[in-house]
């Protein structure tokens, strides 16, 4: 059948958002 | 002891605060890191090229908060995971993407991960709790966007006059007058980008420890993350 990563989760963070 | 935070206050601009705490290093690598750490809190900390400078180089791989630091860099500067690993990889920094790891499973068994997601689902088991991840991706997009005030300008000329010659008639005057209107605008636009994020096909499932409702579907995350092989669905 078809596989997906699995992944521990460490740590997230919000993004700022980009100024360009 | 060594209070980074006081540190940090004293340079609000973030290179020079991390300029100072890289002048700790021959000191003391504890209260240089401390210092780093607490400029990339309490700063708008964006650079990662000074981040990824050689001088940091043994602390950043060595330490267990590491990748954590500049996983939450990353995301400060915006978020741009596909370019800012490309950064990390000339330095040999060992943070991979979700792509790498899914192509290679071998390779990357145990490695860190960062990836741009958002929480597509949610379950939970107890205390623990698995998350469906639904990898984002980043692109620029640009529109001609007004700069300034736009000018209007309305004239009016009216000619007038008569003109005389030989007719079939005889001779004769003929009079009028021409009015003529014109409008202008000038308007100068620039190019300006937005970035919109957008799937990218990959998927993940992340495991939790435990329940976190911060974790809100529907936003973008910068996920740090241990790679553990794939699962058959």
């Amino acid at each position: 059948g078809p596989s997906i990563p699995v992944l521990s989760i460490v740590s997230y963070y919000t993004p700022h958002p980009l100024v360009v | 002891a060594f209070d980074a935070k006081a540190f940090a206050a004293q340079f609000p601009n973030p290179a020079v605060c991390e300029r100072q705490a890289r002048r700790y290093l021959p000191v003391s690598r504890e209260n240089a890191w401390s210092a780093l750490k607490a400029c990339v809190e309490s700063t708008p900390f964006t650079q990662l090229q000074a981040l990824i400078d050689r001088a940091w180089a043994q602390e950043l791989r060595t330490r267990p908060e590491g990748a954590a630091l500049l996983a939450k860099v990353v995301a400060q500067r915006g978020g741009s995971v596909e370019g800012d690993l490309r950064l990390l990889h000339e330095r040999k920094l060992p943070i991979f993407s979700l792509a790498s790891a899914v192509s290679q499973p071998d390779t990357y068994k145990g490695r860190y991960v960062l990836v741009r997601a958002q929480v597509g689902d949610m379950r939970s088991e107890g205390e623990k709790s698995t998350l469906w991840l639904v990898e984002q991706d980043l692109t620029s997009v640009s529109q001609e966007v007004q700069l300034g005030t736009a000018y209007r300008r309305e004239s009016t000329f009216t000619t007038t006059g008569d003109v005389g010659g030989q007719t079939s008639l005889g001779s004769g005057t003929v009079g009028g007058s021409l009015a003529q209107t014109e409008l202008s605008r000038d308007a100068v636009t620039i190019p300006a980008y937005d970035n919109i994020s957008h799937e990218t096909g990959r998927e993940a499932l992340g495991r939790l420890a435990s329940q976190d409702p911060f974790l809100e579907p529907g936003r973008d995350f910068i996920i740090l993350a241990r790679f553990d092989g794939m699962r058959t669905t």
